[in-house]
């Protein structure tokens, strides 16, 4: 049964959950390869994490640390395109309608 | 900005809102912000928006939610607001909006609500060809920000629309003149406009090519001094290679090293060259005079702001803008009227004072005064010991030592012991660019 949703919950607090899932952020815009979701390899050495942060932390214009911070947090949380940035994201533009 | 490498290959676009029950919205108000946004592109470019009332519209735009079959889902209110698919057929151009969102149209403001008008100038943006870009004020910047009053396209994405689809008049082309459509191009033959089609933008557009040797600049000072010698350049697809060249300036640029070489510059990080350079100079510093084949040299001041010299002027910017004002003749920072061109400038981050090299002499600059500091010019050899004369370029790099680049060598300069490190020069080629 659907749950009653409260009226005193903020539609916009409810919005905005914090992204936990960091590689999936990073995976679905583009800072890490997607390939991976294929070959069900989901351990990355924190290299390429490191990469991947401080590349979204160049493109988003806020202080490059490699590191999940509080800066980074508050990136990841604001609202944003869907299109990769990075690359074109595959098959986005070759789809057929 | 970044050309994701589609366009479409007609200015005469049409579109069609195909969602016909929105919920909280009224359908009119929505028509006339998708409307506005797209005139927003249509201000700045020679594209038309027409809407239709048609499957077959050039962009279709849909207002859905959750998985709407396209492989790229909604995430319900807030994070990922739209999508778009770039130029091309079938779904090619049409644009998304998460239905679960709380839009507001018609400049309506609420803290919790978003403006459906910002959203869909970014995503037909993306519907017209361009990426996202890391300029913050850009519009194409991925994460959306609230747009002034007074809102104008900026720089970023107006250029990236003009080089797609070309400006709408003389006059805006008038203020990028190195993107003059190709019927308005002095000479066509030398005009190569492409696209690259794997994206991440390189554009070669008209240019002098600079194959042909650059006129050596004679000094007319009372000073003797000698010709400076035809920059040397091995030359594939008109672009230098920097592994066989001199360079016109390098300077540190909010921290990372700029290479000048005719109307090139290359990006050098903390992990090489950066991806898409060499960039032209006036795709990053607008405006610079359009018959510019160099720089003469190029510093970042202690206020951020970056100066250009270009023969007997000089240009200052903030950030890619220039400044209102300027150029300005260099007898307005007290340099002699006979000069022709200063070689290089450096802030030195020993006393903070910006010194200016030409010919034999060099100028120590007071910031306070704003003019050259008495007692100079004095020659270079007296106190830069081993660095010569005529130099090409010269900076302080991050490891506190500053370089003296002449031809295709260059000098390490130890700041400490105020002379060069060793006598014979090494190769810029293969210290900065890591060729063999």
């Amino acid at each position: 049964r659907p749950i009653q949703e409260s009226n005193n919950t903020s539609r916009r607090a409810r919005s905005t959950p914090i992204y936990e899932d960091v590689q999936g952020y990073l995976m679905k815009f583009g800072y890490l390869p997607e390939s991976d979701l294929e070959t069900g390899n989901n351990l990355r050495d924190g290299s390429q994490l490191h990469d991947a942060l401080r590349t979204l932390q160049t493109f988003g214009n806020i202080p490059i640390t490699g590191k999940l911070d509080e800066a980074t947090k508050q990136l990841m949380k604001r609202p944003r395109c869907g299109v990769s940035d990075i690359s074109p994201t595959a098959g986005q533009h070759r789809t057929k309608r | 900005y970044t050309l994701q490498g589609q366009k479409w290959h007609h200015v005469n676009l049409t579109w069609s809102l195909r969602t016909r029950r929105l919920d909280k919205v009224d359908h009119g108000w929505v028509r006339s912000d998708l409307n506005k946004a797209f005139q927003v592109w249509a201000k700045y470019s020679k594209l038309t928006f027409r809407e239709v009332n048609s499957e077959s519209a050039d962009i279709l735009v849909f207002f859905e939610k959750g998985y709407h079959g396209d492989g790229y889902p909604f995430d319900g209110p807030g994070q990922v607001l739209a999508h778009a698919f770039f130029p091309g057929t079938g779904r090619g151009g049409d644009a998304h909006f998460d239905e679960e969102e709380e839009w507001l149209v018609a400049d309506k403001t609420s803290k919790d609500g978003t403006s459906l008008f910002r959203v869909a100038v970014h995503e037909f943006g993306h519907s017209l060809g361009l990426s996202h870009s890391s300029a913050e004020d850009a519009l194409m910047f991925p994460w959306y920000q609230d747009l002034k009053s007074n809102f104008e396209l900026p720089n970023d994405d107006r250029i990236g629309i003009q080089v797609l689809y070309g400006a709408k008049n003389d006059k805006i082309w008038g203020d990028i003149p190195a993107y003059r459509p190709t019927s308005q191009r002095p000479d066509p033959s030398t005009t190569v406009p492409t696209i690259s089609s794997t994206a991440r933008t390189v554009i070669t557009k008209s240019m002098t090519s600079i194959t042909n040797p650059i006129t050596p600049v004679t000094y007319t000072t009372s000073r003797p001094m000698p010709p400076r010698r035809p920059p040397v350049a091995v030359v594939v697809d008109d672009k230098p290679d920097f592994c066989n060249t001199s360079f016109d300036a390098v300077s540190i640029i909010r921290k990372d090293t700029f290479f000048f070489k005719g109307k090139y510059t290359w990006r050098l990080g903390p992990k090489g060259v950066y991806a898409g350079y060499p960039a032209l100079i006036s795709r990053l510093w607008y405006n610079l005079p359009e018959d510019m084949n160099q720089v003469d040299a190029v510093y970042e001041r202690l206020d951020g702001k970056i100066v250009f010299f270009i023969g007997r002027q000089y240009y200052l910017f903030d950030g890619n803008n220039p400044l209102r004002g300027y150029p300005k003749p260099l007898t307005t920072l007290g340099l002699p009227e006979e000069l022709d061109r200063v070689d290089a400038a450096i802030v030195w981050g020993h006393n903070s004072k910006t010194y200016i090299f030409s010919g034999t002499m060099y100028w120590r600059f007071d910031d306070e005064t704003g003019q050259m500091e008495l007692d100079y010019p004095r020659d270079i050899s007296s106190v830069w010991r081993g660095a010569g004369y005529n130099i090409d370029a010269a900076f302080q790099w991050h490891d506190g030592a500053t370089y003296f680049f002449k031809n295709r060598d260059f000098w390490k300069f130890n700041d400490l012991r105020m002379r060069v490190e060793q006598e014979e020069p090494r190769s810029i080629g293969e210290f900065w660019f890591n060729c063999t």
